[in-house]
């Protein structure tokens, strides 16, 4: 079992979905950019937010919302500061 | 598509016809019921319609090559502002760049809307959601509005028109013929018996020659990383300056790439090192007809003393475009100044520095230069066509 060290970003690979991905309908390159601020940084979490803010939220808990949004997760980065989800489509 | 889960925020970035701001609503009911952001649209975390208010929002977007088939609210930037202003107070919406060309769109709430108290929490129980209490936005009581994260910058480079043979990098028979070409060149470096990848197996064919697993000329992981190395994406922010980033990359099947990088520790000219969680993010669509890359970082180019002119250069060089825009968003207070030193002197020198070195990317003509300067952001936008 891969154990990583504190603070070494660490990668996830989703194979249920990334194994038969088939992107042939894509067609339109510009992406939608969406970024939502809940706090002016990562140090200063308002009274009552879990440790690690958003970060300690289970990424299971994503998947409905990314179904609405028509993407599935395919692997991710976990670091200390930021996960990278990276999606189909 | 990609998205990026700070402590403090979220970033979806997503293409094709998905139906980015359909999510909105559920995005903002986990941040209040499983990270426990305030919120101050419903009376209880019990009701469904509970959404944490966020501080600041940004939604943007190039104009679409095909808007007819785009889907939900996405059909055009009108039904997409509709849909914001139904959620947010003290939203505005901006197009930037020529009506008639490549132009791109912004949405972004106020964050001054911390001013106004939060309005009284009322059930939204049966009430349909055109009708339902809109979101206040900025309430950060008791730390202030203000986005105060004075390394924010982002970076974004939008690029259509791609060069036809360097976007065959990113179609999948092409990535696995480069990846068979690596690894026959490193067997025969090591001595097939000492390869892994083939004594692991020991499999031949009938002419004897060693047998390629599959799933590495095959998988999508394990050929973007190939494309990665391939195409030089994997030199902008190398392992050898950047010793912990990591590159998570996919090739699609028949085509199309994504990447995402996370830099964990930037060291700036100063030997003070940033752990913000950076990130940088990459999106390739190759076909002829729709031929478009992205590439967006949050690095900073002036902390490490390295010019944004410079990474743009250098993803440019990757894909080599018709035409590009780049836009720029700073936090304003962003720049570090030494003690003693006047921060506005230095914002202007290094400001007119940048602003020449930006005005010349090599074999490209600026044709456009917008500058808008929000509450507390500035952003430039530039536009470029092939010479």
């Amino acid at each position: 079992t891969f154990s990583p060290s504190e603070g070494t970003p660490y990668l996830t690979i989703n194979h249920d979905v990334a194994a038969d991905l088939d992107s042939t309908n894509a067609f339109e390159g510009p992406e939608k950019l969406l970024e939502v601020w809940f706090a002016p940084s990562a140090k200063a979490l308002p009274a009552g937010v879990k440790e690690g803010g958003l970060k300690a939220v289970n990424p299971d808990s994503w998947t409905p919302m990314l179904d609405l949004v028509h993407c599935k997760v395919l692997s991710i980065i976990n670091s200390e500061n930021v996960d990278a989800y990276l999606l189909s489509e | 598509s990609s998205m990026f889960v700070f402590p403090h925020k979220i970033i979806l970035k997503t293409c094709g016809t998905t139906t980015l701001l359909l999510g909105l609503d559920l995005m903002l009911r986990i941040a209040a019921a499983e990270a426990g952001f305030p919120y101050h649209n419903v009376a209880s975390l019990d009701d469904p319609k509970v959404a944490a208010t966020p501080l600041r929002v940004f939604y943007s977007r190039k104009n679409f090559l095909f808007p007819q088939r785009q889907r939900g609210p996405h059909k055009s930037w009108r039904d997409e502002v509709t849909f914001l202003d139904s959620m947010f107070e003290n939203g505005s919406a901006y197009m930037v760049g020529k009506m008639n060309g490549d132009h791109w769109y912004l949405y972004i709430t106020s964050p001054t809307s911390s001013l106004t108290p939060p309005r009284t929490p009322t059930s939204s129980r049966g009430v349909s959601p055109s009708r339902r209490s809109k979101i206040p936005t900025g309430i950060v009581a008791p730390f202030g509005g203000v986005i105060e994260n004075n390394e924010d910058e982002t970076l974004e480079i939008l690029m259509t028109d791609l060069d036809p043979e360097n976007a065959k990098k990113f179609y999948l028979d092409e990535a696995a013929a480069i990846a068979k070409e690596k690894l026959f060149a490193k067997s025969e470096a090591n001595g097939d018996a000492s390869f892994d990848v083939f004594s692991s197996s020991g499999d031949c064919d009938a002419d004897g020659q060693a047998v390629l697993p599959e799933a590495l000329t095959t998988e999508g992981h394990a050929l973007g990383t190939v494309v990665s190395e391939a195409c030089g994406l994997s030199a902008v922010y190398p392992t050898s300056t950047y010793p912990d980033a990591r590159v998570d990359a996919y090739q699609f099947s028949p085509c199309g790439f994504s990447a995402n990088g996370v830099v964990p520790a930037v060291a700036g000219a100063d030997g003070a090192v940033s752990k913000a969680g950076h990130y940088f993010t990459v999106h390739v669509t190759p076909e002829p007809q729709c031929s478009f890359a992205s590439f967006e970082t949050n690095v900073p180019a002036r902390q490490n003393g390295r010019q944004t002119a410079e990474v743009i250069e250098q993803v440019v060089n990757i894909f080599r475009p018709g035409r590009f825009s780049v836009t720029l968003f700073e936090a304003k207070g962003a720049l570090a100044t030494t003690p003693g030193e006047d921060a506005d002197d230095t914002r202007r020198n290094w400001g007119a520095a940048a602003k020449q070195r930006m005005e010349r990317i090599n074999g490209y003509r600026r044709v456009d230069r917008i500058v808008h300067d929000f509450e507390d952001y500035d952003l430039v936008f530039r536009y470029y066509e092939r010479e």
